[in-house]
């Protein structure tokens, strides 16, 4: 019904402004309807504000603000309704340093509800790690596992 | 509730069974190249549903089983175990198919179908994949999805 | 031949204007997200020609042109010069756009058209950019493209 | 003309399969009509066999499988009729380390004869440059350049 169309676009709108502002460490964000009139035809549009620069298409944000933007739009609306899990293959391609730092502080908040599975090749969003396991083809077309141990985390080469 | 466990037999380029155990927290998993690591994120995405071949990155459904390699034969069946702990009580969902691409579903050891493995997966707080899983690839084109395609998105999550 | 420098004033995140020497070999570029360095190639593109505003990321042809920040107030044109080094004779190429869209452009500081342009490129064995040119994300999706398209990039290549 | 076309594919075959042996340090690969029956309309495919591997559907190739691949292919038609420059934004990104030092391999051979511009946010592609420029917004909304000096290019955390 429309109420609670509006109600849920209201909450996650609230977690998006939220997880942007940890995100990005600053600027602001919305989710907001297209046509405000025509409440149950309506699309919805998301504006980004990043620090320090001026609200602009979504076009023109680079790969890494575009991921880290992409991020803040599926976590704001699996805040709103949590799953058990979370599962990520290489999100932090597109991230610098810094930026996967702010990904990494974000998912050590949620990861007291929320089990994690996340490949990466970055060695930077080894620290968030409980357990690594490494995968291999010892025998070629063949999937190996192995666990290493976290302490490791700093030595291992992705 | 979270994952404790998968069980590989069969599946892509796991041809012989392979057990891996998960943790609360943050699981990464790393590896070179081509050595499976996706693999395993289809593994769990094909063990709770997907009908999909092409969400398993296949184009026939035989894709997603074990089809040989220099001194392996091509395997009749690939099979996917999950093991969930719901707050101490396991609940185990099996799926196995055929090269003729039949599935047979069990919820703990019992004869079921895909729409008892998909209520079990509600009971587990398991919904649609696209609120808790990200693709290798996918993460730069998500915030510039249309503005229907997006509100489509928040009205499924109400 | 080989690009000596190019010259940005207006473009994008170039408020005022920059110069940058290039050399033979390996150029590499580096720096944090959304910093500006996919501008800079997309200045390039821009100056030998580029008509797609959707090809350098844009809605509408004065996203192109600096849309200002707290500071500054947004700028009525944007300026591309690219500087070949052809044996030792110097090519210069210049565009210059407005905000309603009109582009000027310039060959060795003589006034031109697009179509001269593409002559004085093609002299220096510049042609279509998917040839030379892999656009940010689109890495992973030019070997998975369809046997028609694949049959036209060869085709045009003849 | 077809036999224009015929040359140009067989040319252009032939460095593909030089270069996927550069990039995959074994393995086979080919280039080929779909129909040999119908030259004029025929489209074109990709076949490739991963050093140890099965021939397999391209879908089912990982994203740096995929990537390597993709820049193999573009190569193999840059090599048919080379441009003076090369533009590469991020290609590196799905890439593990061993996958990217192939990739410097090929790219050393290649920049005797042709510049290259790359953006990069891997340490591990620096290791290739000539030149290095820093890209920074030290004034959100303006980006600024400066020159790094090659000798740095170890210290340098992208
Ligand atoms: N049905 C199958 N039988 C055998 N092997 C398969 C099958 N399907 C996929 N594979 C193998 O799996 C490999 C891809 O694995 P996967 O996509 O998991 O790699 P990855 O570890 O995610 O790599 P990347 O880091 O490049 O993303 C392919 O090279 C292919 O050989
Ligand atoms: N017309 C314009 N006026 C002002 N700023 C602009 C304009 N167009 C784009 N920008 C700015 O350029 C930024 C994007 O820059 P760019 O895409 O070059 O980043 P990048 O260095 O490639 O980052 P990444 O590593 O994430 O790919 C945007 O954040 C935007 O603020
Ligand atoms: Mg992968
Ligand atoms: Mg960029």
């Amino acid at each position: 019904s429309r109420s609670r169309f509006l109600t849920t676009l209201e909450k996650i709108n609230e977690n998006f402004k939220r997880i942007y502002q940890t995100l990005f460490k600053g600027g602001s964000a919305e989710i907001k309807l297209l046509d405000e009139t025509d409440i149950l035809n309506s699309g919805v549009e998301i504006k980004v504000k990043l620090p320090g620069k001026k609200l602009q298409n979504l076009q023109l944000l680079s790969g890494g603000e575009k991921a880290l933007s992409s991020l803040a739009f599926i976590f704001s609306m699996f805040l709103y309704k949590p799953s058990p899990i979370c599962v990520l293959d290489e999100v932090d391609a597109p991230l610098d340093e810094a930026n996967i730092e702010n990904l990494m502080v974000l998912i050590n908040e949620m990861k007291t509800n929320t089990q994690f599975l996340i490949v990466t090749h970055n060695p930077k969003t080894l620290e968030v790690a409980d357990t690594i396991y490494g995968v291999t083809m010892i025998e070629p077309g063949v999937s190996s596992i192995y666990s290493i141990d976290v302490s490791e985390k700093d030595k291992k080469i992705v | 509730p979270y994952l404790k466990k998968i069980d590989i037999f069969g599946f892509k380029s796991f041809p012989s069974r392979i057990e891996i155990f998960f943790k609360k927290g943050a699981n990464l998993i790393i590896g070179p190249n081509g050595s499976g690591k996706s693999n395993v994120l289809d593994a769990l995405i094909w063990g709770i549903g997907e009908t999909k071949i092409s969400s398993l990155r296949g184009g026939k459904t035989e894709d997603i089983i074990f089809s040989g390699n220099r001194k392996k034969k091509p395997l009749a069946a690939a099979e996917v175990s999950l093991i969930f702990d719901n707050e101490g009580e396991e609940v185990r969902l099996f799926r196995k198919a055929y090269r003729d691409g039949e599935s047979v579903f069990r919820v703990n050891s019992k004869r079921a179908r895909l729409k008892d493995i998909v209520e079990e997966l509600y009971k587990l707080g398991i919904g649609d994949r696209k609120y808790f899983f990200i693709e290798q690839g996918m993460i730069g084109n998500i915030i510039t999805m249309g503005h229907l395609e997006k509100r489509i998105l928040i009205e499924e999550a109400a």
